[in-house]
């Protein structure tokens, strides 16, 4: 059966499914207890979130593609949820072996850590269902409305709905990569192409976050003495 | 994980990123 752009996205999507069909949309047990061993728990906090954010994903999917397609919007993002906890599980399995600790309490009720993993799961959802071949133009933006809008649903769309800094973000995708092994080559290439948007461009946006960090940078150090130009 | 540059030491995880201990 020949490949094409349609059949491709449709394997990702298969793939993706097959790959989340263990996980759920829940904590598992396993994260259950780290969230036990927390100095505050952030169970509630978590759970919280993730239904206030998959609310207002389910609206602005159906603002972008449809008021009729608000549970197609519901089911992707439990799809994300799924993702979220799955690697979120990961990561804290990796943190505990090289740290040697079990109690991430600090990172756990970070809300910005929780949105920008979140963030990250719902990328990969969407640039999923996007397909490949038409993120690298295979179809073309004019060839018809619902790919177009489609192609708009790929990132930076994610930060807008979540209103998370593009800075935040990038701090989560080596992780995440690390933390899924089953991520295909071409979303990794996908994730690597959010990042080198967020640092050409995104991240120096008047708004973002990093010119606070650098003028505290720049006061920490200057007590200290300068460090050579080269460096 | 080959198709990945991976900028982060080994040191480094996710929990210094946000800032943790």
């Amino acid at each position: 059966v020949p490949q094409t752009p349609i059949r491709a996205a449709m394997n990702s999507i298969q793939q993706l499914r097959v790959e989340l069909t263990s996980a759920s949309d829940q904590p598992s047990h396993n994260l259950q207890v780290y969230f036990k061993n927390c100095t505050v728990d952030p169970s509630e906090e978590i759970t919280k979130r993730v239904e206030e954010l998959g609310q207002v994903f389910s609206q602005k999917f159906a603002q972008a593609v449809g008021q009729r397609s608000e549970g197609l919007g519901r089911k992707r993002f439990n799809l994300g949820a799924q993702l979220y906890y799955k690697v979120m599980e990961s990561m804290l399995k990796s943190e505990e072996k090289r740290l040697s600790v079990q109690n991430f309490s600090k990172l756990l009720n970070n809300a910005t850590f929780h949105t920008s993993l979140l963030a990250c799961a719902m990328e990969v959802v969407m640039a999923t269902y996007v397909g490949n071949s038409l993120k690298n133009g295979a179809f073309g933006r004019g060839s018809g409305a619902s790919d177009s809008v489609e192609t708009d649903l790929c990132f930076p769309w994610i930060l807008g709905v979540f209103q998370l800094h593009a800075f935040d973000f990038y701090k989560v995708i080596e992780s995440f990569i690390k933390a899924e092994p089953t991520l295909k080559h071409d979303m990794m290439k996908h994730l690597e192409h959010c990042e080198h948007l967020i640092m050409e461009n995104l991240a120096w946006r008047a708004d973002s976050p990093l010119f606070d960090l650098l003028k505290q940078s720049c006061e920490e150090g200057a007590g200290e003495q300068a460090e050579p130009p080269a460096t | 994980s080959q198709d990945y540059h991976f900028g982060l030491e080994e040191h480094e995880g996710i929990s210094e990123l946000f800032d943790c201990d």
